[in-house]
């Protein structure tokens, strides 16, 4: 039986909006450390790898292992209609054909039941763990996120190139180019506008950009985005949770 | 011009 109870009705929400647009099926299961999932999209050039620890929620409780075959459109309907601050319950009995979600308003005692009903999802699983990285980036989400939207208009490409000293990304496209440079600094009043650069060697890499807007809409999960980058592999994207991550994995464009 | 490669390529698939 699995019992999970978020505080706040909005951090799940935010969490499945994060990542609803580039996956539609996915199998979240659920244990005693959590609940997880991993998804790849149709295209399999991006996954997405979900942690939501115990600590994520105010209560939680799974004593069994318990998987979820969840429809993220139809998810993220029945989570609309919770208001952003209700508590709200996730509760699947030990088989289940549905979960409940029950949306509480502390203040004003009005509580709604939402059932959903579950599918049987066969999805691969892909071995992603165990990755090396020549490099790993961590910098503000928000100044991330800018820079895939800006440099998005100009081509459907974006160049990462990494040194010791800055983090350059460039777009070159049909109208012109252009790139933005970004240097390591530490910012003691506002950690979260810190940007860290670890490097045991350049990174020189290129990503679709489509892939790269959906990424971004992770941005409301956490201040800061890490990023870690090895030549001719896929980046990993990690939005931090309080307890947990949602990572992506974006496999890279090569030049033929 | 640039390819597109696919996770599938890196990761093992189960």
């Amino acid at each position: 039986m699995l019992e999970g109870k978020f505080e706040e009705a909005s951090l799940f929400k935010r969490i499945i909006d994060s990542f609803k647009d580039c996956v539609q099926l996915v199998n979240f299961n659920c244990n005693e450390h959590g609940i997880a999932a991993q998804a790849v999209d149709d295209s399999r050039v991006l996954l997405v790898s979900l942690s939501i620890g115990t600590e994520s929620f105010q209560e939680f409780r799974c004593d069994r292992g318990v998987t979820l075959g969840v429809d993220l459109s139809s998810l993220s309907k029945i989570l609309r209609c919770g208001n952003n601050n209700d508590n709200l319950t996730l509760i699947a009995d030990d088989t289940p054909d549905s979960v409940l979600l029950l949306f509480e308003d502390t203040k004003k005692d009005r509580i709604s039941e939402y059932s959903l009903k579950l599918m049987d999802i066969d999805a691969d699983f892909l071995d992603i763990e165990g990755m090396e990285y020549d490099t790993v980036i961590t910098m503000p989400s928000a100044e991330f996120a800018k820079v895939v939207r800006d440099l998005n208009q100009l081509s459907d490409s974006l160049n990462i190139l990494v040194t010791k000293d800055t983090v350059k990304f460039v777009a070159e496209g049909d109208i012109g180019s252009g790139s933005v440079i970004v240097k390591p600094h530490t910012d003691m009043d506002k950690p979260q506008e810190s940007v860290k650069v670890e490097l045991d060697k350049p990174v020189d890499l290129t990503f679709g950009s489509k892939y790269l807007l959906d990424i971004i809409k992770g941005a409301g999960l956490s201040d800061q985005i890490t990023i870690k980058l090895s030549a001719e592999t896929p980046a990993l994207f990690e939005f931090s949770l309080q307890s947990g991550y949602l990572q992506f994995f974006l496999a890279p464009k090569f030049n033929e | 011009k640039f390819k597109q490669t696919s996770l599938t390529s890196f990761f093992k698939s189960s």
